[in-house]
């Protein structure tokens, strides 16, 4: 195969126009060229494309402006609860964690499932003693603190709903 | 939720998902995002598949696997499984967000339903594209 091609998203939902300045929206922008750049750059180097999707994605979970790692939204009683997985087409393997805290790059501890244990999905605490057991750092709370998110929070709390981080849809 | 999916030099294709999930949520819910066959699914058969929006439809769709199984069963392209999916079985129930998509022929299909979404694109020998909105 003498091509390759990558795609990325940060989140879908009402991203109103009028609710972005042109400064956010440039911001925005960039980071998402950044992940590009990172994931092109590994297939380019005839990486995988496994590889190339946890190079993308860690980028926007570095990036506070989308909702998942450093970006998260907060869960009713405050804390960042992350969800994350992958999947390799050659082999069919795959790996996902859901509910972990304080992980940074939660899509890399998915890839560690799927390539250092017999499993494919760990939730909870048992997917927390995992990166533990694995000597993934567990960082404190304010490396995901962010008031804009918290406003979020206190928005949503105030009118008792559950809500997607970029949008005034409710649940 | 954030995204992305691959077509590497090798014809190998994959697909990953990461999301903080809901504002406000509660017991210990959990959307589609880390849910192989609904939020993401990789095969290089068909394609590879990342989803964004709200995760109980995408769950109960189980949409990144349907959209693989559109194109294995029926033979459709990806931007017609995609576009399916999205635009006429997802709008019905009432599902809004969207999808990226690869396919083995290194095809890229990007659909949503929602008023805007954050992607970007790129293609070898091609220029990278970024864009939000329609």
């Amino acid at each position: 195969m003498s091509t390759y091609s990558l795609a990325i998203h940060g989140g879908a939902g009402t991203i109103l126009r009028s609710e972005m300045t042109e400064e956010q929206e440039a911001s925005h922008r960039r980071a998402l060229q950044q992940a590009l750049a990172a994931g092109e750059q590994a297939l380019a180097a005839g990486g995988s494309a496994l590889t190339a999707v946890e190079t993308a994605v860690k980028s926007l979970e570095d990036c506070e402006y989308f909702n998942a790692g450093r970006g998260s939204v907060f869960t009713h009683d405050g804390r960042n609860e992350m969800d994350a997985s992958i999947m390799c087409g050659a082999t069919l393997n795959a790996g996902a964690v859901a509910m972990v805290e304080g992980v940074k790059n939660p899509i890399s501890l998915s890839r560690m499932v799927m390539e250092r244990s017999d499993h494919v999905f760990l939730c909870g605490p048992g997917a927390q003693e995992f990166a533990r057991d694995l000597e993934v750092p567990i960082l404190e709370p304010d490396y995901f603190f962010s008031d804009f998110r918290y406003q979020q929070l206190e928005e949503a709390r105030a009118k008792n709903r559950v809500q997607l981080d970029h949008s005034d849809k409710f649940g | 939720t954030v995204g992305a999916v691959a077509l590497d030099l090798r014809g190998n294709l994959a697909a990953a998902t990461s999301t903080g999930g809901l504002t406000n949520k509660r017991y210990g819910r959990v959307g589609d995002s880390s849910v192989i066959g609904a939020g993401t699914y990789a095969n290089n058969a068909t394609c590879a598949v990342s989803c964004t929006g709200y995760g109980e439809y995408f769950l109960r769709g189980v949409v990144a696997y349907d959209v693989s199984c559109l194109m294995e069963y029926q033979g459709l392209s990806l931007a017609e499984a995609a576009d399916r999916v999205i635009n006429h079985k997802q709008a019905a129930m009432g599902g809004d967000g969207g999808l990226i998509a690869v396919g083995h022929k290194g095809e890229i299909a990007l659909p949503f339903n929602s008023e805007g979404m954050y992607r970007g694109w790129v293609r070898k020998g091609e220029k990278a594209v970024v864009a939000i909105y329609r």
